[in-house]
């Protein structure tokens, strides 16, 4: 994150190989589910033995004695609808929800983030020297409404992405952060209105960061987890 | 410190079984750890492989190997199955006198004369269970440079030598020997391997079952990092890892799917010519050493095509990737490449989310098969004629009976996946109305909340 600040954000997880290695981001929506994006992994049927979620931790490379950390093995990947580049992980265990660990909310299905709504993103990706890489970061973004951000993107932003604001000091997701949630607070409830998805703005003072549009795609989401 | 293992090729959860009625004394199931059982099994020239019961530690010596008559693999999750790697090995190793696999041609295509027969061919080598001189296997008994012959059924031709080529001839690489799966157990220099299922003397990540792709099979020489050639850990303390001698392929495999607008899989094939990360960092040349240090260099990743700056793949990660320019930031992906589409040609359309779709599509957008809605196998539906009879629920069409936004869906005979999305798309010139209209009351559960004192204190 750059531009963020040393931060909590329970229902982040930080997705690493088979070396152990960070790679993406993702958030915690049950305690078996992770949504994260399409574009970190390599397939829709990619074989992910010996992948795992981190979770529970503030620090990128905990110490293997960190009582908060829990590492789980991914159980199989899911891809969204096509247009979505959402992907659902299952783990093969349930987390255990505590004080560093929680669920974000889904939000209702089509709802729509009014503008100017705080929101917030977290991950351990790139700070590019705004702050501390060896711990969750997290930056707050106000929504943009997807009329204004077309203007400024100069051609439509689609439905099924959400803007926030531009701010005039540089902050934004970056390198690392991606599949990383948009977490926004509604009715006192931290919502999952958005995942990270590569783009080539990190953190551009003057363009607005678009994200996916979670509430879209909450039938699949729901679908799949009953299914 | 060379692990008794290590003379053995291990299946895991798996049994061999004898088809024959009586079994022989040996049979019998004693407790022992495993390295127990490994060691007494090679000391015992009877002894050919063991079941191990990995539940009661039980140590079950075998008479037999998979290649015997009589003989069957089975799968079950409490055994493991060890079986001496002279039996299984289809090369030699030094002059192969340890030899005792079940070739019994020579190298001009003579069927070799059975051991225990003098005729046509006389001879002073008497079988034993020491020799292995057993059926017309070729052996050798008597240290031939040429390694293991046979006498020949041929009366004018006495002995032949049955070419059996040394391992590490037998399986040659291509590429840097990512794909190399033979059977060299040495390092260049001549130490012996550790087992990748084992973490001594060296412990280390590449656990066995954590890459199922690598196959990283009892001790023998892999390439699972992307390293110059296969390499393995060694059996000796003081020396961690070492390559191994294996000879390269003369001709070039090209297997995988060569790009050069998007992307497939994770990118190994991508050609080409995105410099920048992501974020739009300007990549370091493959062939300089500033501003990172690093040990792809170009002319030892031949095959990965390590041009100029390029986003290439040539260590399996996630996507293509690239050194930064950056000194702070040493690798980024390239994840800016778009991904070459994945999903197969669609032939029909539907309107609105689908749910008055009666064609006949019944694949997913991967290709898979669609399951029979009335049936119950792999999957047992939520959904079926029964409970949704107005959905028009027929064989394996494609339907949209719980009107799916994303379109028609289908239970898949893939078991595991339970459901997907169907290759149909929506209809051109449909037109579908903007979600960006606010929904009606929220409401939320447990979820959603967190410590906003830990936030505070969060350093």
């Amino acid at each position: 994150i750059v531009g963020g600040r040393p931060g909590n954000s329970p229902w982040t997880v930080s997705i690493r190989n088979r070396e152990g290695v960070h790679f993406c981001g993702g958030s915690l929506v049950k305690e078996q589910w992770v949504i994260s994006t399409r574009q970190c992994f390599s397939s829709c049927d990619a074989d992910l033995s010996g992948y795992e979620v981190q979770l529970g931790t503030l620090f990128k490379d905990p110490k293997p004695s960190d009582p908060d950390k829990q590492a789980i093995p991914i159980l199989k990947i899911i891809c969204g609808p096509s247009e979505s580049q959402l992907v659902m992980l299952k783990l093969v265990r349930p987390a255990t929800l505590n004080k560093r660990v929680a669920l974000i909310c889904l939000p209702p299905e089509r709802y729509i983030v009014p503008e100017n709504t705080e929101c917030e993103i977290a991950g351990w990706g790139e700070t590019r020297g705004t702050g501390d890489e060896t711990v969750l970061n997290v930056a707050r973004l106000p929504v943009m409404s997807n009329k204004k951000c077309s203007m400024v993107h100069r051609g439509k932003v689609k439905d099924s992405e959400l803007c926030t604001a531009p701010l005039k000091a540089g902050v934004g997701a970056c390198e690392g952060d991606y599949g990383g949630p948009l977490a926004c607070l509604t009715h006192d409830c931290w919502v999952l209105e958005g995942v990270t998805t590569p783009s080539r703005v990190c953190a551009r003072k003057d363009q607005p960061a678009t994200f996916v549009r979670v509430s879209l795609y909450v039938d699949w989401i729901n679908k799949v987890m009953k299914m | 410190q060379c692990s008794p293992l290590n003379n053995f090729q291990s299946r895991k959860a798996t049994e061999l079984i004898s088809l024959s009625l009586q079994g022989p004394a040996l049979m019998s199931e004693e407790p022992m750890e495993v390295d127990e059982c490994a060691k007494r099994c090679t000391a015992r020239p009877d002894c050919r492989a063991f079941n191990y019961n990995q539940k009661s530690h039980g140590c079950q010596m075998l008479p037999w190997t998979q290649h015997s008559a009589h003989t069957q693999l089975q799968r079950n999750v409490y055994y493991d199955l060890y079986q001496k790697k002279d039996y299984m090995r289809d090369c030699i190793v030094g002059e192969g006198t340890s030899y005792r696999g079940m070739r019994s041609v020579t190298e001009k295509g003579k069927t070799c004369q059975q051991w225990r027969l003098t005729f046509p061919h006389d001879h002073r080598f008497s079988p034993s269970l020491q020799n292995g001189l057993e059926v017309n296997y070729c052996r050798n008994p008597d240290r031939d440079k040429r390694g293991p012959w046979c006498y020949t059924t041929d009366p004018d031709v006495r002995y032949q030598s049955c070419n059996i080529k040394k391992c590490e001839d037998a399986v040659c690489m291509s590429c840097n020997g990512e794909d190399y799966r033979g059977f060299v157990d040495h390092t260049e220099s001549g130490r012996e391997c550790q087992r990748w299922d084992q973490q001594h003397p060296h412990k280390h990540p590449y656990e066995p079952n954590k890459y199922p792709d690598k196959d990283l099979d009892d001790n023998y020489c892999r390439n699972p990092d992307s390293s110059e050639r296969p390499w393995c850990y060694t059996t000796d303390p003081a020396r961690k890892r070492e390559f191994c001698h294996i000879r390269k392929c003369k001709k070039r495999s090209r297997l995988m799917d060569i790009t050069t607008n998007c992307f497939k899989q994770k990118g190994e094939g991508y050609r080409g010519k995105v410099n920048v990360t992501t974020t739009g960092i300007p990549c370091q040349r493959w062939d300089t050493q500033m501003p990172h240090q690093h040990h792809f260099v170009p002319e030892k990743y031949e095959c990965k095509d390590l041009q100029e700056n390029y986003c290439r793949n040539p260590d399996g990660s996630e996507a293509p990737w690239c050194f930064t320019t950056l000194p702070s930031m040493r690798v980024a992906f390239c994840f800016q490449i778009r991904r070459c589409m994945d999903e197969v040609e669609v032939e029909d359309c539907y309107h609105g989310n689908g749910e008055l779709y009666r064609g006949h599509t019944s694949k997913t957008r991967k290709g898979v098969t669609c399951q029979k809605w009335s049936e119950q196998s792999p999957h047992v539906p939520q959904i079926s004629p029964t409970t949704h009879p107005a959905a028009h629920l027929e064989e394996n069409h494609c339907r949209n009976p719980d009107n799916d936004s994303h379109g028609p869906w289908c239970y898949t005979m893939d078991p595991r996946t339970p459901f997907d999305y169907c290759a149909i798309k929506p209809c051109a010139g449909d037109k579908i109305p903007s979600v960006l209209e606010n929904a009606g009351n929220v409401v939320f559960d447990e979820c959603g909340k967190r410590d906003e004192r830990l936030q505070l204190r969060g350093r």
